[in-house]
């Protein structure tokens, strides 16, 4: 049988360092970190890969250096809608939820999907509504807002209202 | 974005991949990461995906199906696979890309065509790794 494996990524683009504190960068990778060994702990003990990949989203959920969960991007109506899935490989079963409000770690949502319906993806506010039915973890919208988040909107709608929008960076339009 | 992929030691599969979307994106508007085969995708046997970049090219393209098809059907490995698409979509689709993959031997690929890639992985030696840019 092969050794286990997990590999995690945060997310590409400028990256610039520039937009980020060296605290912060340090602070990143101090949360890269934690993600991988969540994700260990579960693999060297014998466990599922479905279970790993779960345990390393969710803490990569709950760091507000990653766009997902807290530290998500905002919309145009500046609130965060999220998205989520899970497949595991052995059974090709899957679960997702997209434009989610109130579930603190959307992927466990996705999983429950999986596991607890007989959907593959749900949506909006009923799929909120079937988090909070199954027991998640639920939150106010505000929860997932951070300043970073809060001034990167607002300078992509400076540019929206001086009609320079198409000047804007990777890192400003994506975050 | 974020995600992570796994191989366990009975040989299984699996991927998950979280999202924001994008900054001011449009209300209602929906990329890759809840679209299984186009974000996220795993298949015991072949390999596992998650992805991260502008969704709306990753769902037309079914890209995370996609690397699992060339490896299923073209014989390709997970690393020719995985560059065919990330490098790709820098040509024709001008769009930042990045993913990670695992294969069923536990071969990793993390491409990117963009400045940096939070990523970090363990594979069998145990060892504990992460970067953020090309280092």
């Amino acid at each position: 049988m092969p050794s286990p494996v997990i590999a995690i990524h945060g997310g590409c683009g400028t990256l610039a360092a520039d937009l980020q504190s060296a605290a912060d960068w340090a602070e990143t990778r101090a949360h890269l970190a934690a993600a991988l060994r969540a994700a260990w702990r579960i693999l060297a003990a014998g466990g599922a890969a479905l279970d790993a990949v779960e345990a390393a989203v969710v803490v990569l959920e709950d760091s507000p250096h990653f766009n997902a969960g807290h530290g998500a991007a905002l919309t145009e109506d500046a609130v965060h809608e999220l998205d989520a899935s899970i497949m595991d490989g052995a059974t090709m079963a899957a679960g997702a939820v997209c434009t989610v409000r109130t579930i603190r770690n959307p992927v466990r949502a996705a999983r429950a999907v999986m596991e607890r319906s007989d959907c593959v993806l749900l949506a909006g506010a009923a799929a909120d509504a079937f988090a909070q039915a199954h027991g998640l973890a639920c939150v106010g919208n505000g929860y997932f807002t951070t300043e970073r988040r809060v001034q990167a909107l607002a300078a992509l709608k400076a540019r929206a209202a001086r009609g320079t929008i198409a000047l804007a960076s990777e890192a400003e339009r994506h975050g | 974005t974020v995600g992570a992929v796994a191989l366990d030691g009975d040989g299984r599969l699996a991927a998950a991949t979280s999202t924001g979307g994008f900054n001011n994106k449009p209300a209602g508007r929906v990329g890759d990461t809840p679209v299984i085969g186009a974000g996220t995708y795993a298949r015991n046997g072949v390999c596992a995906v998650s992805c991260t970049g502008q969704g709306e090219v990753f769902m037309r393209r079914v890209a995370a199906y996609d690397v699992v098809a060339r490896m299923s059907y073209a014989g390709q490995t997970l690393r020719q696979a995985t560059d065919a698409l990330v490098l790709d979509m820098l040509s024709s689709h001008r769009i930042g890309a990045g993913l990670v993959a695992v294969d069923a031997a536990g071969n990793v690929a993390m491409p990117f065509n963009t400045l940096g890639m939070a990523r970090g992985w363990i594979a069998a030696d145990g060892r504990l790794r992460v970067a953020t840019h090309k280092d």
